[in-house]
């Protein structure tokens, strides 16, 4: 149930 | 030059079988305050970041920075090679391409050396901002771990909801449903079994089991695991890392923080 989201949406690359 | 040396070497073993199958590849970032990596599982769903404090070690070196890239399932294979109460020292030169390993056995005559090829990874290292949680719940490591691994026979998302009465883990499948709550609880004499709750607003959240079944690999490195959660943010998993000495007294040495994206509604 629901979409995965992806953890590099949340945290920006460095 | 940098030289590591940890009195408990299954401490590395333990950190190591917690973080092994989620990721394979991972780069140790070293600096005068201690060890620490960070790497997203293959599907970028997950994030583990472990950190070990220079003070948690018993001798602890590092004269400049240095990226130690290396396969970890490598480095988990050769730790095997330790026994659990052997001392464990990491030995890097300056710009050399291999780190050495040795193994001092308590009985002091006998010393294993080991060594494992260092690799270049692509640097893919992500700023995780300070985030105040909505809510957070303490609880019993093996207790999270169950439910997760109960649920995951329901169906392969749980879904966590706080409210003032308590936290609800719950999943639904083809074969129906199931849910445990766990209400805030406090024992005197048995802190480990304690379950503390604070939550500033009521939320509910829905998460992959798949990826909270790896994390509880990390179980046996603490007694208590930390939940964190907003409204969507990744929910953070944490785990101390507790070093159990001979005496039987707990060194907290670090911790490992799981970071785990949520499942949004279609």
């Amino acid at each position: 149930k629901g979409a995965q989201t992806r953890i590099d949406t949340f945290f920006k690359m460095m | 030059m940098f030289e590591a040396k940890l009195d408990r070497g299954i401490v590395l073993k333990k950190i190591l079988d917690a973080i092994n199958q989620l990721v394979n590849e991972a780069s140790w970032e070293c600096t005068s305050s201690g060890m620490s990596l960070q790497a997203m599982d293959t599907s970028h769903v997950s994030l583990v970041a472990v950190n070990l404090n220079g003070d948690g070690f018993s001798k602890f070196r590092c004269d400049r920075n240095m990226v130690l890239g290396m396969n970890l399932v490598n480095l988990s294979k050769i730790l095997k090679c330790a026994g659990n109460d052997d001392k464990v020292t990491i030995k890097a030169a300056d710009g050399d391409d291999k780190i050495k390993l040795i193994f001092e056995a308590p009985n002091e005559y006998e010393v294993s050396q080991y060594e494992i090829k260092l690799m270049n990874l692509d640097a893919e290292y992500l700023g995780i901002p300070e985030t105040s949680y909505n809510v957070t719940v303490k609880m019993p490591a093996a207790k999270f771990q169950r439910i997760c691994r109960d649920l995951n026979q329901i169906g392969d998302a749980v879904t966590i909801s706080c409210t003032k009465s308590g936290v609800d883990f719950s999943a639904t499948g083809d074969l129906g449903n199931g849910s445990v709550s766990l209400s805030q609880n406090s024992s005197f004499d048995k802190p480990e079994d304690n379950v503390t709750i604070s939550m500033q607003e009521p939320l509910s959240q829905t998460f992959a089991l798949k990826y909270l079944n790896q994390f509880t690999k990390a179980t046996p490195l603490c007694s208590q695991v930390t939940l964190s959660l907003s409204p969507d943010v990744p929910l953070v998993v944490e785990y101390k890392i507790i070093e159990e000495n001979e005496e039987d007294s707990k060194n907290e040495i670090g911790h490992i923080r799981y970071y785990l994206a949520p499942k949004i509604d279609d």
